[in-house]
């Protein structure tokens, strides 16, 4: 529920939309997106019946780890400076 | 007791399954509508 | 999916599931940025946003998670079982355990609520449609104007913009003897239209209407005297972008940017570098517009070459030049690139060269020219980054035969599917392209067809 709260506040305050455009921007300007559609192609390619869940299962743990440690950290920092705004520890 | 280290892993893991799993559904889904409409061997 | 089918068995059911489908599509279409976060994405369960995908049930107005399964428990729990994911409005059916695909009525959803309306307002496009090729009567050394009418009624571009009705939807003046955009729509409209009512001589209407128009713009197109193809090309392009102007006069284009049919399929940008002799720094940058290129021909044997001197440029003697980075004072060089390729590249071959004497005199010389055209060596390649290959089909000749005063045009236009075929005034007939390329090629259209 906390975590609910924290999300609300960073809606309302317009920075969650910020945080959310810019990963995505970054993930589309480092080419994690088209591996990601490639990553899913091949997987309906393998086995054409396969459930949404089948394919997911494959496709997700792999495009985690295809996020650059830079994005990463950059988009979590981003959060961090937003919460130590909003939460007193 | 979360942290907010702890937190923002958390929201940015929440925002990734999230593009993660949209990719995933739109690809999946016109995959079969196409092969539905045009056949398996469609290019 | 078998569920939904078995909902849409019944009419009555399968109108709720649409119309309810609909309105979670449309707010989901129309929410703002917050309220998808704070309701269309959140989980009623956990109060998580995002996390993963977010389904909204449609039977009632439970949001669900699909990480912590909350929407899975909804559908165990109450037995609703289909899903809109929030994101991209697909349907979950959590049955199947799979998204819905292949449905044609749910992806057409939208549609059903006004199909009445859009059935009454449709008309079956007529499969009796032309198939382009038509003759032009010559009427009086009129083949300088044919030849470049049937380049550009087979042009992808320019029948793409005639068959959408821009014009004809925008146009006041709405008569083909006064506007010469509507001529053009009508000579469109002769060659492709439906096949019946046509007659070989209603098919030339277009045709005359465009003469009468062009004689009433510029009177020196009038007359018998043989003109120049690549003049009355420049004219057509002009009048087409004069209608467009008039006609678009409350849309504001960006400036300098134009959006009609000329600009947007034949306009490129050159760019010229003065070039230091002695150090080859470069200088003085300026861009210019470019609707073709004129090349010289003299002394060249193909294509190729007459782009290459082209892009080499000449050397700048009537200039006083100081080179800034070695002061050198020789004489200079301008090299011409292209800065922007246009989609459509018109290439002139300079055959007629106008004498200090006031004659003119032709150059028969053969020039060869390819059927794909590499047109990266010639552009201005920014030294960090490499250029990729850009290819170029050709899709059109014209080609001039006999002396300057007593030629004649004709024009090749290759058509989807690849054949060619020549217009000799009223003759047409289907060409090789071995032949094509053996024509004394005055005008050359190249099309953009890969990039990389």
């Amino acid at each position: 529920q906390l975590k609910g709260q924290i999300q609300q506040h960073l809606v309302e305050s317009g920075n969650y939309e910020l945080i959310s455009n810019k990963l995505s921007q970054k993930l589309l300007q480092e080419g994690w997106t088209d591996q990601v559609k490639r990553l899913t192609s091949v997987e309906i390619d393998n086995n054409k019946n396969a459930s949404f869940p089948e394919v997911l299962a494959k496709v997700e743990p792999k495009a985690i780890q295809l996020v650059s440690e830079s994005t990463k950290q950059e988009i979590i920092s981003q959060i961090q400076s937003y919460l130590s705004e909003i939460v007193e520890t | 007791a979360p942290t907010i280290e702890s937190t923002s892993q958390s929201i940015y893991d929440n925002l990734l399954s999230t593009m993660i799993q949209d990719i995933v559904a739109r690809s999946t889904t016109q995959a079969k509508t196409l092969r539905a409409r045009y056949g398996d061997n469609s290019t | 999916c078998p569920h939904l089918n078995q909902a849409f068995r019944n009419e009555k059911t399968r109108d709720g599931v649409l119309k309810t489908y609909n309105m979670i599509r449309y707010i989901i279409e129309h929410s703002t940025f917050k309220n998808r976060y704070l309701l269309s994405m959140r989980c009623s369960e956990c109060n998580e946003i995002n996390c993963g995908s977010t389904f909204m049930c449609l039977q009632c107005g439970f949001c669900g998670c699909w990480n912590s399964q909350h929407f899975l428990a909804h559908s165990e729990k109450v037995g609703h079982i289909f899903g809109v994911n929030s994101s991209n409005e697909l349907l979950f059916c959590f049955k199947c355990m799979d998204f819905v695909s292949g449905n044609e009525m749910l992806a057409n959803s939208m549609l059903i609520k006004c199909w009445d309306d859009v059935s009454v307002k449709s008309l079956l496009p007529t499969a009796r449609g032309r198939d382009g090729l038509c003759g032009l009567v010559n009427m009086g050394s009129t083949c300088f104007m044919s030849s470049i009418v049937q380049t550009l009624v087979h042009n992808p571009y320019v029948l793409k913009y005639s068959l959408d009705q821009y014009h004809a939807a925008h146009c006041t003046v709405q008569d083909s003897k006064s506007c010469f955009s509507c001529a053009l729509d009508s000579v469109v409209t002769s060659f492709y239209g439906p096949s019946d009512d046509v007659t070989f001589s209603t098919q030339q209407r277009g045709f005359i209407d465009l003469l009468s128009c062009a004689w009433k713009i510029d009177k020196n197109l009038a007359g018998y005297s043989q003109q120049d193809a690549h003049e009355f090309w420049q004219f057509f392009l002009n009048q087409l972008h004069s209608d467009h102007t008039r006609i678009s006069k409350n849309s504001p284009t960006k400036v300098g940017h134009c959006n009609c049919i000329a600009h947007s399929a034949f306009q490129g940008t050159l760019r010229s570098t003065i070039i230091c002799a002695d150090c080859h720094e470069g200088s003085n940058n300026t861009f210019d517009p470019m609707m073709d290129l004129s090349l010289e021909i003299k002394n060249k044997f193909n294509l190729v070459e007459c782009l290459q001197s082209f892009h080499e440029g000449e050397t700048l003697t009537d200039f006083n030049y100081k080179c800034s980075s070695c002061e050198s004072v020789r004489n200079p060089i301008k090299q011409m690139n292209i800065a922007k390729l246009p989609p459509v590249m018109v290439l002139q071959l300079k055959r007629f060269e106008h004498l200090m004497s006031g004659t003119s005199v032709k150059l028969n010389d053969p020039v060869h020219f390819p059927a794909y055209l590499n047109m990266t060596p010639y552009c201005h390649q920014d030294s960090s980054s490499g250029m990729p290959v850009i290819i170029y089909e050709l899709v059109a000749v014209i080609s001039h035969e006999g002396s300057v005063n007593q030629g004649h045009y004709t024009s090749m236009c290759k058509i989807p599917g690849g054949q060619w075929f020549r217009f000799n005034d009223s003759m047409v007939v289907t060409i090789s392209e071995e032949e094509v390329l053996k024509q004394q090629a005055y005008l050359l259209y190249y099309i953009v067809r890969q990039v990389g």
